[in-house]
Order: C-alpha cells, then sequence, then structure tokens
C-alpha cells in the first residue's frame, strides 16, 4: 500500500489508516506516527521499505513485554485461572492447553467453573475427554464456582496432577458482583494452595476494538492479571488492540488461537505478529 | 466528552455568523477521533465526516444554539438517519411454520439469543416457535439450546446424531407443521465469513428452507472488522437484519454504525444481558448517543 512512494504526509495518513484498520486505536497510532515523524523529520528514514521497517521495530518495542516466562514446572499443581467477557474462546483455549500440556508429558485437571452458562460443564467435558485430562471437576449447575475450584485444587494436591486449569463463566467487567465473584475464586484458591493460581489469563477476542483496553484494565485490576490468550486470529481481524495494551499494562501474551480445532494454538511471536499486521 | 471538546474548538469563534470551512475543519478531527475511539469503521467515519461538514457549511448558527451545539445536532442526526430512523419489526408474514435463521460469527451470543427471541414470539407475540439446533459442531451446542429452551418452555427439535444441519432445519420444518408450530427459529453454528465451505452451507440451508428472516447476530464490542463480518454476510445471504448483542456493557458500540452503514440492513434486536428476558427493540436514537459518548 506504501511502497515506493517517498515519504509525505500522504503516505502517514495511509499508513494511519492501515493501523487503525488493525484496532491498533486512536492513542497507540498516535503514538507511533510521532515516533516516525520525527525519524523522517531527522531523515533517519529515506524511502518507505526503510518507514516499513522502523513502524515494525516501533510495534515490536510496545509488544516486548518484561515479563517471568510461562513455566508450568514452577509449581505443582501449576494453577490456571481463565477468565474474559462472554464468548471470547476460554472454554475452548482450555480444551487446547491441556493437550498442550498433554503433549509435553504433563497431566492435568480442569475445573468446570462456570456454573451459570447452559450447558458450560458438559462442553468442558467434552474438551477434557478430546485433551486427555485425568479428570473435570464439577457440580451442579448454580453452585458456587469458588467451591468447583476448591474441589479440583484440593483434589490436584491429593493426587500429585501437574496442572488445573480452571474455567470460568464469561463475564462483563463492568458487572460488579459477578467481577467480585472472581475475586472469591481466586483468593479460595489461594487458601487450598498458597501462591495460586499461578497464571491468571485474560482470554481477548482478536474482533474485540477499543474495548479490549476496559476489559484488560478492569479484569488486572481485580486479579492481577499475568498472561493474555488473543483469540479468533484466523478471521480477517488483526488485533491491533494487543499493541496498546502490552504497552499500557505490561501484560504478555501467553498463546494465541488460531482456529476451532484443539491444535489450533501457537506460542505468541511478536515478530511473527507485527508483520502480519501489514 | 465530545460536547466539551467541540466547546472549546468554537469557543475561539467571533460572535456568530455562519459555519465555515475552517471553523468545521477542527470539530471535525474531534469526531473522527471520537468516532475512531467507538469502534465505528475508518472508511465509513470518512463517509459520514464527508455528509456531516456537507449539511453543516454555510449553515446559519441558530439563535437558540451555540455553534458548537449545532455542529453536535447536525452530527446526531446524521447519525441517527444513518442507524435507519424508525424501529424496525420482526417479519412473521406468510404460510406457517416462518421460519427465521441465526447467523454470525464464533461466540457473538447467536445461541443465547435464539431462545431470547423464541421466548419474545412466545411471550410477546403470543406464537408457538419451535427451536432449531442446527450447530453440529460446537461441543454441547444442542445440549446448549435444549437446557435453554427448557428454562422457557419452547419445544426444542432434536436432532439424530447422523443428521447434518440441512436436514435438521428440514426435518424440524416437517416436524412444525405436523405439531402446528407456527416459527421456527433455527440455530446455526458460529463461522467465518471467509470459510467457504461453511457460508455455502448457509447458501443451501437459504435455498431449501427459505427463511422469512435471517439475522445477522453480531457482538457490540467488535472493531474495525465489523465491516468485513457485514458486508460478506450480507453479500452471500442477502440478510434482513441484524441482532447488535452484548450492548449493556460500556463498548461504545460503533459496530453497529459500521454495520448498517454498510450493508443497509436494519438493527432489529439488541441483547442486553446473560439471562433469557435479555432482549430489546434497537433505539436507533439511543445508540446514536452512545457512540457519539
Ligand atoms: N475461528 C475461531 N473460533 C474460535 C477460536 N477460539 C474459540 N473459538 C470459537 O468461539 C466460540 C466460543 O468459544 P467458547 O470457548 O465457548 O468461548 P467462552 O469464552 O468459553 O464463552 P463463554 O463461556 O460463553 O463466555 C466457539 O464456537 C469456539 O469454537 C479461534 O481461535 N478461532
Ligand atoms: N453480557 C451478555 N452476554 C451475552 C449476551 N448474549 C449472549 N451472551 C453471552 O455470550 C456468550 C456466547 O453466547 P452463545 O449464545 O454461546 O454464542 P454463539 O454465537 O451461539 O456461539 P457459537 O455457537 O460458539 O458461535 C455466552 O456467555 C452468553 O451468555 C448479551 O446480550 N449480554
Ligand atoms: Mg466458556
Ligand atoms: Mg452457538
Amino acid at each position: 500500500l506504501i511502497t515506493g512512494k517517498k515519504i509525505d504526509d500522504e503516505v502517514l495518513e495511509r499508513l494511519e489508516e492501515i493501523l487503525i484498520m488493525a484496532d491498533v486505536g486512536v492513542k497507540a497510532t498516535d503514538e507511533l506516527i510521532r515516533q516516525l515523524s520525527k525519524m523522517v523529520g531527522k531523515n533517519e528514514i529515506k524511502d518507505s521499505e526503510q518507514l516499513k521497517e522502523c513502524l515494525k521495530q516501533e510495534v515490536l518495542k510496545f509488544l516486548k513485554v518484561e515479563a517471568p516466562p510461562f513455566d508450568t514446572s514452577k509449581a505443582r499443581p501449576f494453577v490456571i485461572m481463565v477468565v474474559g467477557v462472554n464468548g471470547t474462546g476460554k472454554t475452548t483455549a482450555i480444551g487446547k492447553m491441556a493437550k498442550w500440556f498433554k503433549d509435553q508429558g504433563k497431566q492435568s485437571i480442569l475445573a468446570a467453573a462456570d456454573t451459570f452458562r447452559a450447558a458450560a460443564i458438559e462442553q468442558l467435558e467434552i474438551w477434557g475427554k478430546r485433551a486427555g485430562v485425568v479428570d473435570v471437576i464439577k457440580s451442579q449447575p448454580g453452585a458456587d464456582p469458588s467451591a468447583v475450584a476448591f474441589d479440583a485444587v484440593s483434589t490436584a494436591k491429593a493426587r500429585g496432577i501437574d496442572i488445573v486449569i480452571i474455567d470460568t463463566a464469561g463475564r462483563l467487567h463492568t458487572k460488579v458482583n459477578l467481577m467480585e465473584e472472581l475475586k472469591k475464586t481466586k483468593r479460595v484458591i489461594g487458601k487450598v494452595m498458597p501462591g495460586a493460581p499461578h497464571e491468571i489469563l485474560l482470554v481477548l477476542d482478536a474482533t474485540t476494538g477499543q474495548n479490549a483496553i476496559a476489559q484488560t484494565k478492569m479484569f488486572n485490576e481485580a486479579l492481577g492479571v499475568t498472561g493474555l490468550i488473543l483469540t479468533k486470529l484466523d478471521g480477517t481481524a488483526k488485533g491491533g488492540i494487543v499493541i496498546g495494551i502490552c504497552h499500557e499494562f505490561n501484560i504478555p501474551i501467553r498463546f494465541l488461537g488460531v482456529g476451532e480445532k484443539i491444535t489450533d494454538l501457537r506460542l505468541f511471536d511478536a515478530e511473527e505478529f507485527a508483520e502480519a499486521l501489514f | 466528552s465530545l460536547s466539551e471538546k467541540l466547546n472549546n474548538i468554537f469557543r475561539k469563534l467571533k460572535g456568530r455568523g455562519k459555519l465555515n470551512e475552517e471553523n468545521i475543519k477542527d470539530a471535525l478531527k474531534e469526531i473522527k477521533f471520537a468516532l475512531l475511539e467507538a469502534d465505528v469503521n475508518y472508511k465509513v467515519v470518512k463517509d459520514f465526516l464527508e455528509s456531516v461538514r456537507e449539511k453543516a457549511l454555510g449553515q446559519e448558527v441558530m439563535r437558540s444554539l451555540t455553534p458548537a451545539q449545532q455542529v453536535i445536532k447536525i452530527v446526531h442526526e446524521e447519525m441517527v438517519a444513518l442507524m435507519g430512523g424508525k424501529c424496525s419489526e420482526i417479519n412473521l408474514k406468510g404460510p406457517i411454520p416462518v421460519p427465521i435463521m441465526l447467523v454470525g460469527l464464533q461466540g457473538s451470543g447467536k445461541t443465547t439469543t435464539c431462545a431470547k427471541l423464541a421466548r419474545f414470539l412466545k411471550n410477546k407475540k403470543h406464537r408457538k416457535p419451535y427451536l432449531v439446533p442446527a450447530d453440529i459442531y460446537r461441543p454441547a451446542a444442542i445440549d446448549q439450546l435444549k437446557k435453554l429452551g427448557d428454562q422457557i418452555g419452547v419445544d426444542v427439535y432434536l436432532p439424530t446424531p447422523n443428521e447434518d444441519p440441512l436436514e435438521i432445519c428440514e426435518n424440524a420444518m416437517k416436524k412444525a407443521k405436523m405439531n402446528g408450530y407456527d416459527t421456527l427459529v433455527i440455530d446455526t453454528a458460529g463461522r467465518l465469513h471467509i470459510n467457504e465451505k461453511m457460508m455455502n452451507e448457509l447458501e443451501i440451508i437459504k435455498q431449501r428452507v427459505r427463511p422469512r428472516e435471517i439475522l445477522l447476530v453480531a457482538d457490540a464490542m467488535t472493531g474495525q472488522d465489523a465491516v468485513n463480518i457485514a458486508k460478506t454476510f450480507n453479500e452471500k445471504l442477502d440478510i434482513d437484519g441484524v441482532i447488535l448483542t452484548k450492548t449493556e456493557g460500556d463498548a461504545r458500540g460503533g459496530a453497529a454504525l459500521s454495520i448498517k452503514a454498510v450493508t443497509k440492513k436494519p438493527i432489529k434486536f439488541i441483547g442486553v444481558g446473560e439471562k433469557i428476558d435479555a432482549l430489546e427493540l434497537f433505539h436507533p436514537e439511543r445508540m446514536a448517543s452512545r457512540i457519539l459518548g
């Protein structure tokens, strides 16, 4: 779209369009374009090929986060809590992760702590079977989610299971009572096992726009999010929202969801992601 | 807020007089940012600003309003006009059972909305709806619709293990005729608009079942991609309307404007919660105010 042109306002406007359409957002796009304009002003960028490369480097700076690596051998059981707004792909991501760990020789237990939505427990049980987990700990629909999480972590401790993954009901970050419910679940997990949950993963849908920022802010304030999963990147959405999010909240992207099959999970690669933006 | 920003711009306007190119330029820039932050599609914003500029240029600033209020009034009116001035009803005309089909991307809220719609048809329109679970892919999707149907006392067609989505729809249609159901609410699997095989599946169901309404179920927090999704579903299926879900959150909902601008089809309902009674009729003015922030 911009190759072969000399750098002028028109080129920078084209660049703004590309970034906005990738859901990078007004604020982050503005910061990126400002950086590039400065470099153009100092004659550090001579042509559009260089411009593209500099933009990629600036995006990488935003995406690189100083964070401890995702290392499930740090504790046993290593407890992962999966949260996010409705329909982003949490339950599916859990199935994929359980398979991922199984392939690494790790045994998992799943906790069906979405006790609200119709057939949420049944859905997780099917994924658990497909992933070959040791067990799916569940209760009745309408039961206290914290109780299910408690049972799952206790069971994993007693049986020497490597990993516990806790599925929670989707919820909008604006619903105070539902966010309190999550906080309670986190506390209860910590009571069974101090230091747990060791990872709290927020699942974001790549088709989401700027609301992803508010989602991250609220889930982070409530729980302390340690990692992101960005799903549905197999569509046409670029998921550019994570650029501003990683930069602002310093939360690393752990996995990408790239389809509906159990194997459609990738480790996040910043270089690849930045390349795919344009 | 946008009105504060516009007030600041026009504070420098000496006296009254006409809205001209110069004072409009800065105002349009502020409106552009507000709309982009609200997730309205970049190209839709460009077109929208152009129509606002045309309307605003040369207008006498009315005695009762400040220039900023004048511009906001124009923006608000343009947006309400774009969103479809009046409430659009669901089409239930024709021989029974009237089929209604819900389609859309993964996780947008189709299954839940099917149940909400069935409840609306039963309680508010006094119909006898029949829920049809045509999603054979997602784990426990049929179970999910069955459980929702049980909650509201609406019967759900139960597929046999070997039925494919087309057979499910056709057999449910036969069963509905035999048992006097007057409306079919068909739940389909979430799919990507770029998945040809899955989009073809919908086209075939459309040809054979002839739904009275094909409704695109879209998530209110969708970003720039909303135009790609809506455009493709509309081109392939000629949708009859849109249901916007998860609107009770704090997403500004610019996707509503993008979808309307690119399909010209009406938004008929909005989802306002996870509970099965959380379905409301769409009001363009309320959505316009929300997008403008
Ligand atoms: N194309 C695509 N679809 C996905 C991906 N991840 C999940 N999905 C689909 O998204 C839909 C929702 O997935 P779920 O796992 O039920 O989402 P959830 O966040 O658990 O939903 P709630 O529990 O209802 O909040 C399903 O149809 C999944 O198959 C992905 O990476 N790509
Ligand atoms: N907050 C809120 N959640 C909603 C609304 N409508 C649906 N949901 C939730 O969104 C999630 C996804 O809903 P589903 O009905 O499973 O979505 P779907 O489109 O059928 O998903 P797939 O079949 O996997 O494509 C569930 O957690 C629903 O409870 C709404 O209006 N508000
Ligand atoms: Mg789930
Ligand atoms: Mg569904």
